[in-house]
């Protein structure tokens, strides 16, 4: 059986809220190391892998493997029914066709109670090698958000060229141009502003913008985000959680 | 002009 516990359930819920735009159903394997996910979107664009180890959790208990068959959109449903600073338990039987969450206030003196029904999934996995990426550069995950917002004001596609000078983003649409360009820089009060670039040789890749912003969801669950690009390959997305991540692999546009 | 690829043709699905 599962049974895992958060102190707040707003963990979840933004976990839930940064990856539901993206899948429908999946499969969330369970086991003594903790939950994990790997899902592709529909169009198969971008895969969703998140980790959430078990030292993540105030307590945790997983005897056995179990995997639990969930409709996110029916996930984010009931854990609308939390508030944020719940503490909020999940619990399934052996081979139960059921998630049951209960959410309770600090004081003990409301606790509600879901049951969610799972499903049999019958799903496609990526087998995905380990890479060295060309350049690696990890900012301010709002920065990136931010940045990519303004951009899809005027193009449904962004360029990132990732040098030794910098990363530079860039949009062309009907009515014109835009760009931002960043420097490597070290802030040291604020180290979340900081960008560092590791660059083996210099990448170009362009990606659909609609897609990189159901990415960026994940911003409210980290400071800073890693982005890895090799030319001609799709990117890996990382946002690194207390323990775990949820990580993003995103095909590229490819020229004619 | 530029064409959106599928992670289907970069990994295999299993």
């Amino acid at each position: 059986m599962l049974e895992a516990k958060l102190d707040a359930a707003s963990q979840l819920k933004k976990i839930v809220e940064a990856i539901r735009d993206m899948l429908g159903e999946c499969n969330i394997e369970c086991n003594e190391t903790g939950l994990a996910l790997q899902s592709l979107d529909k169009s198969h664009i971008v895969l969703v892998s998140l980790l959430l180890g078990s030292d993540g959790f105030s307590e945790y208990r997983c005897d056995r493997g179990v995997t639990l068959g969930l409709n996110i959109n029916s996930l984010a449903t009931v854990l609308r029914c939390a508030n944020n600073d719940d503490i909020l338990t999940l619990r399934s039987e052996d081979r139960a066709n059921e998630l049951i969450l209960t959410f309770e206030d600090s004081k003990a003196d409301r606790i509600s109670e879901f049951n969610l029904r799972l499903m049999d999934i019958d799903q496609e996995y990526l087998a995905i090698p380990e890479t060295e990426y060309a350049a690696t550069v990890v900012m301010s995950a709002a920065v990136l958000q931010r940045t990519l917002r303004d951009l899809s004001a005027l193009s449904e596609a962004v360029t990132i060229e990732i040098d030794k000078e910098g990363i530079r983003f860039s949009a062309e649409g009907d009515l014109g141009k835009g760009s931002t360009h960043f420097k490597p820089c070290v802030d040291m009060e604020n180290a979340e502003n900081s960008i560092n670039i590791t660059l083996s040789e210099p990448v170009s890749l362009s990606f659909n913008l609609q897609y990189f912003s159901n990415i960026t969801k994940a911003s409210s669950l980290s400071s800073t985000v890693t982005l890895q690009m090799t030319a001609g390959m799709p990117a890996q997305i990382e946002y690194k959680l207390p323990s775990g991540h949820v990580r993003y692999y995103f095909a590229p546009k490819i020229e004619d | 002009q530029s064409n959106q690829s599928t992670l289907s043709s970069f990994f295999k699905i299993s």
